[in-house]
């Protein structure tokens, strides 16, 4: 289950304050995953007790956008903590898909990526399986095929450190990269941190989900919870 | 093979904070924790000079549990004014419990609310094993007991109170300047979750 809260000092209006959260875990605790499964318990509160005096924030403040701003980079940061532990994960990846045709298709690939219990597999165990990564965009329950166009597509994964080349190429134009340096490869998966990254190349919407690996550890706690 | 384990309670809790005036907290373990650990968190806010605002976002799972219906029903019935307290208990979900859940979260409520002279100004959420009934007897004395402050300490064991099978607990602090008037205000964030995760709310 996921639990939390975000406090402020700031005064917001009532119409502010619903037009904040709903925005920032749209973008935030709505693109994690760490097993795919949503319980009957979620929920996200917010809070403002306007003791830091400001003139109210209202949604056409001139404030109101920055601050929204803030709020959503800020759950993204508390978010994506709730990723990091993943009860025993050892990766914490961003799924990044790219030049799509709408946000919605960007956003159900991103998470049909990010709840396959064989990439998540992978990943634990450092493979470079990107043939799991394109079987799960294939079976991604969009309502169209509009952003999906198999000539264009691009994957890879990229170094979150200071290491180069940063990206790896593992996918070029819908044809696997025959040269794909699997060293390069291991180095990049061995990182606690990394990305993938699935351009669309069929239009300019974007989204960022965020997962982990699928590890014993998991199986582990998980295997007794109730007792 | 499994990869390099990292020290993630060091890499990920604050040492120090920074948090939100007029706000306390309070956390207790009121033994509803088979282990011990702390499963009571209250946070209060004290400024008595403005209206507070507040919202949420639920899940869309179709079977919602208990607290959920309620902390949904404070806030419409209170037009998302005036929420005051937000109390979570951890170690029992109160869900899929029916009328006795129901009950059972609303005299949490009800507590937290005479506790603080409240009326009708506390969300209540509840995370742990689904399919048992709050252990009220334990629940309803740690809400009496319950003591607040402003601390470090304060916030972060607030953090640890909501966890379950959480391998560290998740609080961020920061402070941010008004474009407009430099004021300063701040953002403090609490969560938990490590399993059962991929939320869809609304």
């Amino acid at each position: 289950t996921l639990l939390g809260y975000i406090v402020t000092d700031l005064s917001i209006s009532s119409n502010g304050i619903k037009k904040i959260l709903s925005f920032a875990g749209e973008r935030s605790f709505n693109c994690i995953s760490v097993d795919g499964d949503m319980s009957t318990n979620d929920t996200i509160s917010m809070l403002a007790n306007g003791a830091a005096n400001n003139k109210t924030i209202d949604i056409d403040s001139s404030d109101f956008e920055d601050v929204a701003a803030n709020v959503t980079s800020f759950a993204q940061q508390l978010a994506q903590l709730v990723v990091r532990d993943g009860e025993g994960a050892t990766k914490f990846v961003t799924v990044n898909v790219t030049k799509s045709k709408s946000f919605a298709d960007a956003k159900i690939i991103a998470e049909t990526i990010s709840n396959s219990s064989l990439v998540k597999t992978a990943l634990y165990g450092e493979d470079a399986n990107w043939g799991r990564i394109l079987c799960a965009v294939g079976y991604s329950k969009l309502e169209n095929f509009a952003s999906l166009d198999e000539s264009k597509l691009n994957v890879k994964f990229v170094a979150t450190d200071d290491s180069i080349p940063k990206e790896l190429p593992l996918l070029i134009n819908g044809v696997p990269n025959l040269n794909v340096d699997e060293a390069r490869a291991s180095e990049i998966l061995a990182l606690n941190d990394l990305e993938i990254v699935v351009e669309l190349n069929t239009g300019s919407e974007e989204c960022s989900f965020w997962t982990c690996d699928l590890s014993h550890e998991y199986v582990t706690i998980n295997g007794d919870y109730r007792s | 093979k499994a990869a390099v384990t990292i020290d993630k309670y060091a890499l990920y809790v604050p040492k120090t904070g920074t948090f939100p005036k007029k706000f306390e907290v309070g956390s207790l373990a009121t033994g509803v924790k088979k282990n011990g650990n702390l499963d009571l968190g209250i946070i209060v806010n004290t400024n008595k000079d403005a209206k507070s605002t507040a919202s949420a976002v639920f899940t869309t799972n179709r079977f919602k549990a208990a607290p959920v219906l309620k902390s949904k029903q404070v806030l419409e019935s209170n037009n998302f004014k005036d929420v005051n307290a937000i109390v979570v208990n951890s170690g029992c979900a109160n869900s899929m419990t029916g009328e006795v859940g129901m009950a059972d979260t609303e005299k949490m409520c009800e507590l937290v609310n005479k506790k603080l002279n409240l009326k009708d100004q506390t969300l209540v959420m509840s995370t742990g094993v689904i399919g048992q009934k709050l252990q009220m007897d334990k629940i309803s004395k740690g809400i009496n007991d319950i003591k607040f402050g402003s601390s470090y300490e304060d916030w972060l064991n607030m953090a640890k109170s909501i966890c379950t099978t959480d391998t560290f607990p998740k609080l961020i602090s920061s402070q941010f300047e008004l474009k407009s008037t430099g004021e300063l205000y701040t953002l403090t964030g609490i969560a938990k979750g490590a399993g059962m995760i991929c939320p869809n709310m609304a």
